[in-house]
């Protein structure tokens, strides 16, 4: 599967980790610059890898990027972080 | 498999594409999405009807970008489509700018994108198990489409199992609970039941688990043995050799057969080609004489047991097994080396057997599970449902 849009860098990972409830929202702490804890940033990785079978390193190595760069369903796969509640309208 | 918390209180219910996809006739979007609901009616007493207008509980429509619900859509590629758990509403929506497909490798394959959304529309969470339909990631068209067993517990934890008609679309049996649990009731007494050491374990592509010894098979049933067996190999598959050492159904719906140097692959019960081959030609980096194999639920690839070492194997990777492998068993925890069969069973357990005793792995602590009684146990009693057999191998008192 060739994807049109692969997730190559630090700041796509990011936004892919947010957008399915690996990072939280509030994981940026804006008494540090609005900087991400490294600590957070690890666990989300690692919590990544560990859903989608791969092996757990917390790098963000390329097999980790391949499989973030799959189409895939937009629902998010960890649910309870921020504002959840996808309410229909 | 993830349950989000939420459920239809009716088993009887209805949809409707309020807005159908630009590139596919109407007439053709309307069969596909009614086969993607029987992929979950197939298991559950659910039912599904199509309405044309009025309200309906899961509405479905293709849009594109912002398309009024604040989750807007990516364009082509990324996210293919989302839909709302039963208590948002269980609607599903997927991304027009897709190309969206019907029976063809290329684009996106709609049925399979539209039986993982409904599977959210009944209450479903992305599943961490790789094989699964509720695995969040699109595999790619898949010409023989079967409901993992992961996908069966999860809908009938929450709808029930089906108690009118069978499952049709070649799944996974409507009874899933191996002897886990449940004693034999039906003993037996036979060659099995005197020697239980096994050459092989494997389930069929039509969700049957078969046990090779020597130049018999035995067809197992959720506690026992089926009646009328064992049978002869070579009867049921026919050029296929007794002995043999190890054996997986793929999720392409073939087996594969090995022993000694050489391999081969059957469609059911038909040779699929000119077969033996050599494994070093069909399984790059795989060792012959081999002790066991399995599709592993964890991450879909293929594992191959050899005395104290196993390897990983993905045909979609090359080369297919990586450098690091050969790994150590004991990677394994609580797996001893020299097993006999591996064993991806339906209830979505992985089983090891060894001599006359199987281990059940626990996929999520990898490691051979803590019970009572442990394991190992006899696979006579908990498998081959034999009578005046232990059903431990320790010394406690259940």
């Amino acid at each position: 599967i060739v994807s049109p849009n692969p997730v190559q860098t630090t700041t796509q990972a990011e936004i892919y980790l947010s957008q399915f409830g690996y990072l939280p929202a509030s994981a940026r702490n804006p008494a540090n610059g609005g900087l991400l804890d490294a600590t957070t940033w690890t666990k989300a990785v690692q919590d990544f890898q560990s859903f989608a079978g791969l092996n757990v390193t917390g790098d963000l190595d390329g097999e980790t990027l391949e499989l973030m760069s799959l189409p895939r369903c937009g629902v998010r796969d960890k649910v309870g972080f921020g504002t959840d509640s996808r309410s229909k309208r | 498999y993830a349950l989000q918390g939420s459920r239809w209180r009716v088993k009887a219910l209805t949809y409707k594409i309020s807005k159908y996809p630009k590139r596919l006739k109407r007439n053709d979007v309307d069969a596909e999405i009614a086969r993607a609901f029987s992929v979950w009616s197939d298991f559950t007493d659910l039912s599904f009807t199509p309405k044309a207008s009025g309200p309906v509980h899961i509405e479905i429509k293709f849009v594109e970008s912002e398309h009024g619900d604040g989750d807007a859509f990516d364009g082509v590629g990324g996210t293919l489509a989302h839909a709302f758990f039963p208590v948002f509403g269980g609607d599903a929506h997927f991304d027009d700018a897709e190309l969206w497909t019907i029976g063809s490798p290329r684009g996106t394959n709609l049925f399979q994108v539209a039986a993982h959304e409904f599977g959210h529309s009944l209450g479903l969470s992305h599943s961490d198990v790789r094989s699964a339909l509720m695995a969040p990631f699109y595999r790619g068209f898949d010409p023989v489409f079967k409901l993992d067993s992961d996908d069966v517990l999860a809908i009938q934890a929450l709808y029930g199992k089906k108690t009118v008609g069978v499952a049709d679309r070649g799944g996974f049996p409507k009874t899933t609970q191996r002897p886990v649990i449940s004693p034999p009731k039906v003993p037996r007494d036979d060659l099995i039941c005197k020697d239980p050491k096994v050459d092989t374990l494997f389930n069929s592509a039509d969700g049957q688990t078969y046990a090779f010894k020597g130049n018999k098979y035995y067809r197992l049933t959720e506690n026992s043995i089926a009646d009328g067996y064992p049978k002869l190999i070579s009867d049921g598959w026919a050029g296929l050799p007794g002995d043999i050492d190890a054996a997986f159904t793929y999720k392409n719906g073939k087996t594969y057969f090995f022993k000694g140097t050489k391999y081969w692959r059957y469609n059911g019960r038909q040779m699929d080609g000119d077969y033996p081959k050599e494994i070093s030609e069909g399984f790059t980096g795989i060792p012959d004489h081999l002790d066991a194999a399995m599709v592993w639920g964890g991450n879909g690839k293929i594992y191959f047991y050899k005395g104290s070492k196993f390897w990983r194997f993905d045909p979609l990777k090359r080369p297919p097994v990586k450098s690091s492998y050969p790994k150590p068993i004991s990677n394994w925890e609580g797996l001893p080396n020299n097993i006999d069969a591996a064993l991806q069973y339906t209830n979505g357990y992985t089983y090891f057997f060894k001599g006359d005793k199987y281990y059940r792995f626990n996929d999520r602590t990898f490691s051979v599970d803590a019970a009572n009684p442990p394991f190992p146990r006899p696979s006579a009693h908990w498998w081959f449902g034999c009578k005046n057999v232990p059903s431990s191998t320790g010394n406690d008192d259940h």
